[in-house]
């Protein structure tokens, strides 16, 4: 489960505020995943005390309006990291980045089918550069996807490029790569221009050490 | 529901604490980051019992009167009692004359139990108004932890007047703590900007670790 409760001074109606909120979580806490499961329980509360000096919040396109959206927006999304560096059993932190998809929704069914496959993220356990199964989390996925216009990076290594493992791919070099703690995955579908991040983690032997017994 | 809430209590009499996890490897360097105060905002947290011995497990955080609440929660067909509750709350959209308070529990997440869920959270939302002298429609309440299972409230209603008691504007690292479940850090973060006529303060804590893919609307 993951609550999270934010605090803040400023003066701002509660309409407004929750207009903030709500358009900022799609791309903060609902873009992240440990272990794919939606808890039952998960909120996100944020109060707004109005003891702040500084003047109230009103319009929402001006200047301090938007710098507190982009403060709040910033909080939510380190708090929604922490959440998966925390990831159960978790070792390494992954963005998946998924660009040139043909539209937002493609994007994100796509990047959210590789931030949680199981065999996508024990790989990253076992520090293993396996392409091949980002290229069947793509495909599953539903997203819209050609085989030849796809490309797929490792930080800044080109694995699989047009249909074929890229010319320049270096096992030895994917391989150093996925000993760093924080990686970054990119996909570039090559058919529109649509881009979205996630965030998930690896998983470990120690996810099923935690859970298995969680009841217990 | 009698043998669930007594396998409950039988663990706390027994003394049973919670194993603790390592902390991650990937946990933010110098742990739980200066936060912040924020005026208006007074935190607690205190050891009820609710599930293990030995460790602080609900917060109640009270807000002074012209506070604005906003929220996002889980759209699981399955979502807990106090998700519910929060979200009829919302709804009903409160205006801010009054002051709002904040209880959680960690052990239990008071989730698939029946119209004991509903019972629940009112004796919590309830003993939290009563005390703070505030409407029980502003105060909104979490559980965490183990589904299925009534949560036994009346250990949480038996320690409202000590958190109270024991509310301040630097105690909310204690509050980010007493809502960790299989968590192995407790989670902050922070921004400052400058308004007009003042700085305007931002500061968080979290809690979550598995079970999460939140779906929140």
């Amino acid at each position: 489960t993951m609550l999270v409760y934010i605090f803040t001074d400023a003066t701002i109606a509660p309409a407004a505020l929750q207009k903030v909120v709500s358009r900022q979580v799609g791309d903060t806490f609902n873009a992240i995943t440990v272990d794919s499961d939606t808890s039952t329980s998960d909120a996100l509360i944020v109060a707004a005390t109005g003891k702040s000096k500084a003047a109230p919040i009103g319009d929402l396109r001006g200047k301090v309006a938007k710098a507190f959206e982009a403060a709040l927006r910033g909080v939510m999304m380190d708090l929604a990291h922490q959440v998966v560096r925390d990831g159960e059993g978790a070792t390494k932190l992954v963005e998946v980045r998924v660009e040139g998809a043909a539209d937002a929704a493609d994007a994100r069914r796509a990047a959210m089918a590789i931030a949680n496959s199981p065999l996508v993220k024990t790989a990253i356990a076992g520090e293993d550069p396996n392409w091949g199964r980002i290229v069947m989390a793509v495909g599953k996925s539903g997203a819209r996807a050609d085989r030849d216009t796809m490309s797929i990076r490792f930080g800044d290594l080109t694995l699989a490029e047009k249909g074929w493992r890229s010319p320049s791919y270096s096992e030895e070099a994917a391989a150093a790569y996925m000993k760093n703690d924080e990686l970054k995955i990119t996909v570039d579908l090559g058919l529109g221009k649509a881009a979205t991040s996630v965030w998930t983690c690896d998983l470990t032997h120690r996810y099923i050490d935690i859970n298995a017994d969680y009841r217990s | 529901v009698a043998d669930a809430v007594g396998e409950a209590a039988d663990k706390v009499a027994a003394g049973v604490k919670k194993k603790l996890n390592p902390v991650s490897p990937l946990a933010p360097k110098g742990g739980f980051p200066a936060l912040p105060r924020i005026a208006g905002a007074e935190f607690a947290a205190i050891e009820a019992g609710v599930r293990y011995a030995g460790r602080k497990d609900v917060m109640l955080v009270r807000l002074v009167p012209g506070t604005a609440i906003a929220g996002a929660f889980t759209t699981s067909a399955t979502r807990a009692a106090c998700v519910l509750d929060c979200e009829a709350k919302l709804k009903q959209r409160p205006g801010v004359r009054d002051g709002a308070a904040i209880v959680v529990n960690s052990g239990n997440a008071n989730a698939f139990t029946g119209k004991l869920g509903q019972e629940s959270v009112d004796a919590v939302t309830g003993s939290a108004a009563k005390a703070l002298g505030i409407p029980s429609g502003r105060v909104f309440s979490s559980s965490t932890g183990v589904i299925g299972e009534p949560l036994p409230h009346e250990r949480i209603v038996a320690k409202i007047d000590d958190l109270k008691a024991a509310l301040s504007e630097d105690a909310i690292e204690l509050a980010a703590r007493a809502i960790m479940t299989t968590d192995t850090f407790p989670k902050g973060a922070a921004a400052v900007i400058d308004g007009e006529g003042g700085k305007i303060k931002i500061a968080g804590i979290a809690k979550g670790s598995g079970m999460i893919a939140p779906d929140m609307a």
